[in-house]
Formats: C-alpha cells, sequence, structure tokens
C-alpha cells in the first residue's frame, strides 16, 4: 500500500469525523445535504458487501467498519436526533436524476454480471455523483459554513490522493482497475471549481459565499 | 482487474 492510498484514506476518514464533530458540537444540520449523506450511507453498503465474502486484511475491515459506522451516524444525525435544524428546503435535488443512469450504466459497464459485483460497480459510480446534492445545496444557498468547506476539502482531497495512488499502481505493480479509474476521474472534476473558492476564500479567512 | 479476489480498494 503506498503512501498516497494511506494518506487518502486518512484524508476521507478526517473529512467524515469533521462532519459528524461540527453536527455533535453544534447540535446543528444545517448546509449539510442529507441527501448527498445518504447516498455515501448507500455507497458504503453497497460496497462493502464483501465484508461477508473475502477477508483482504485487517486494515481494509476495520475501515471499512468505521466508514460504514460514520455514515449511518451522520445520516441519523440529520433524520433523527438534529432533524428540527436540518434545511430541508434548500436540499431539493432530485435523486432519480442520479440513481436512474447510475443503476442503468453499472448493469451495462461492469467486470462481473453477479449481483455482488454489479452492487460494487454501483458503489463506485455512485460515489461519483453522490456529493452533487450537497454542492448543489451550496450554490442554491450561496454559502457554506466554514467547517462544512473543510469537510468538502478533505473529500476532494482524498479524491485527488487516490488519483495518484493509481498512478502509482500502475507503475508499481501494473494494477489498472478501469471503472475506479474513471469514475475517479469524474468525481475529482466535481471538486475544482470548489477547490478554487476554497483557497481563494477559505484559505483567506473568508467565508464562503457565492456572488 | 479480477473481481473474484476482491476490491482492496475503499
Amino acid at each position: 500500500m503506498n503512501v498516497f492510498r494511506i494518506l487518502g484514506d486518512l484524508s476521507h476518514l478526517l473529512a467524515m469525523i469533521l462532519l459528524l464533530g461540527k453536527i455533535w458540537r453544534s447540535k446543528c444540520c444545517a448546509g449539510i445535504s442529507g441527501k448527498s449523506q445518504i447516498l455515501f450511507a448507500l455507497v458504503f453498503t453497497t460496497r462493502y458487501l464483501d465484508l461477508f465474502t473475502n477477508f483482504i486484511s485487517i486494515y481494509n475491515t476495520v475501515m471499512k467498519v468505521v466508514f460504514l459506522l460514520c455514515a449511518y451516524v451522520t445520516v441519523y444525525m440529520i433524520y433523527g436526533k438534529f432533524r428540527k435544524t436540518f434545511d430541508s428546503e434548500n436540499d431539493t435535488f432530485r435523486l432519480e436524476f442520479l440513481l436512474v443512469p447510475v443503476i442503468g450504466l453499472s448493469f451495462l459497464e461492469n467486470y462481473n454480471f453477479t449481483p455482488l459485483e454489479i452492487l460494487w460497480t454501483f458503489s463506485i459510480y455512485l460515489e461519483s455523483v453522490a456529493i452533487l446534492p450537497q454542492l448543489f445545496m451550496i450554490s442554491k444557498t450561496g454559502e457554506a459554513e466554514t467547517i462544512t468547506t473543510h469537510y468538502l476539502f478533505f473529500l476532494g482531497l482524498y479524491r485527488a490522493l487516490y488519483l495518484a495512488n493509481w498512478i502509482r499502481r500502475y507503475q508499481t505493480e501494473n494494477f489498472y482497475d478501469q471503472i475506479a479509474v474513471v469514475s475517479g476521474v469524474v468525481q475529482t472534476i466535481f471538486y475544482c471549481d470548489f477547490f478554487y473558492l476554497y483557497v481563494t476564500k477559505v484559505l483567506k479567512g473568508k467565508k464562503l459565499s457565492l456572488p | 482487474v479480477d473481481p473474484s479476489a476482491g476490491h482492496d480498494e475503499l
């Protein structure tokens, strides 16, 4: 496992913990898209079914379980514990616009036409677009709280580090996961506009607000 | 990619 992969996973974990910590401390989930969080919970659920079929490593198993827990606790905070603070009027992205093409594509383009493999492929395609309801919400309200932007930054950083991980794996192991790489590139592109705003505004101490 | 070996990435 190369350094980009480890840093990518840690960045992913940090993003989820930042979000959970923010909701927990402020007892408020305004500005967070519950729909994106449901999609991420669905991504982990459909991808990590191999917890029951394949053992890869202790690291792999522990991280999968932690990711699943974080995703479900976040969804529970938004729709359960702190639902009164959830800004549902601004979380209006139509999920069927994402789910229908993603389901269709995972049946058409996969490594193996088996239920587990189609679900894994579905999770890869879905992850690449799961952040869109959150980005849509920010563009609708025109602003985001600083910790929300740190969350998005580390989530985007995780994607960028995975790209470096794939380049390294291709060089050293000749490993090339076409489905993951193509989806990963698409996913990273979605963060570019946000990265620009993050560097030009948030890192200079300003709140992220759109003109 | 041979998916029968499992997917090692998260």
